[in-house]
């Protein structure tokens, strides 16, 4: 048997937004430490690794681990019945082949629920190796969305460089060049508007701006956004899920030929 | 640009 209550049923509306454009479909692994993901979009440029703590669920019970395949265009249809005030319920079987959903207003006078058929999936898992990063910076999230869309104006790629003393992204394309710098700042009133950089070495690297943009759909899960650079090796854009999970997006960078 | 490497170049079938 596998239950899982989330009171805050938007952050699943959330999760499954930064993750639909990107992959078709993907497996859920639950076990008794939460939920699991892993999965490359089509073309195997990035891999989404979502990971939310059963710590942070209201109710969570896995009695054997389960790996359920899903279709996210189908999932995503069911999501979008539920509120974003609903609280979210998630249940299987042991060795399922449905999953259900159900949707409970915060009142309790509505009660809704839709069952899922699940998918066989043959995916391959990949094994992320611990990495020291020589530049981590932290910046909010909608700068780096802002960022991102306003660049991919001009060309289909932007070179992130990353500096002791802030982070800049480029881009060149047939109308001309486009650069915004960020400096790390000194003091900021909130967390949430502050940039800061924690870097080795510096790096300059190029990745295709429409795994970036794909990645910015994740922007409504947290006001931060991290990323983590080194040379030669993908560039990890990291988003919290309240205080109990997150998403992290690995992307392979654009290498000269 | 650069030539589109793949992810899978970087992260070995675990």
């Amino acid at each position: 048997m596998f239950e899982a209550r989330l009171t805050q049923g938007s952050l699943l509306k959330k999760v499954m937004e930064a993750i639909r454009e990107l992959l078709n479909e993907a497996s859920f692994d639950c076990s008794e430490n939460g939920i699991q993901l892993q999965a490359m979009d089509n073309s195997h440029v990035s891999l989404v690794s979502l990971n939310m703590g059963s710590e942070g669920f209201d109710k969570f019970r896995c009695d054997r681990n389960l790996t359920m395949g899903m279709n996210l265009a189908s999932l995503s249809k069911i999501l979008k019945c539920a509120s974003n005030s609903d609280a979210i319920t998630l249940k299987a079987q042991d060795d399922p082949d449905t999953v259900t959903f159900t949707f409970e207003s915060e009142n309790n006078e509505r009660v809704s629920d839709y069952s899922m058929k699940l998918i066989n999936l043959d995916q391959e898992h990949l094994g992320i190796p611990d990495t020291e990063y020589s530049c981590v910076v932290k910046m909010p999230s909608a700068d780096f969305a802002r960022i991102c869309k306003d660049l991919s104006q001009f060309g289909d790629c932007i070179t992130i460089s990353c500096t002791k003393e802030g982070i800049k992204f480029s881009v060149a394309g047939d109308i001309g060049t486009g650069n915004v710098k960020l400096a790390q700042t000194a003091n900021v009133d909130k967390e949430s508007e502050a940039v800061t950089v924690e870097m080795q070495e510096p790096v300059s690297l190029t990745f295709a701006c429409r795994y970036l943009n794909h990645f910015t759909k994740a922007t409504p899960l947290s006001e931060q956004v991290q990323l983590s650079l080194s040379a030669d090796v993908p560039l990890v854009v990291e988003y919290k899920i309240g205080e109990f999970g997150h998403i992290r997006y690995y992307l392979a960078p654009k290498i000269d030929e | 640009s650069g030539k589109q490497s793949s992810i899978m170049n970087f992260f070995s079938k675990a």
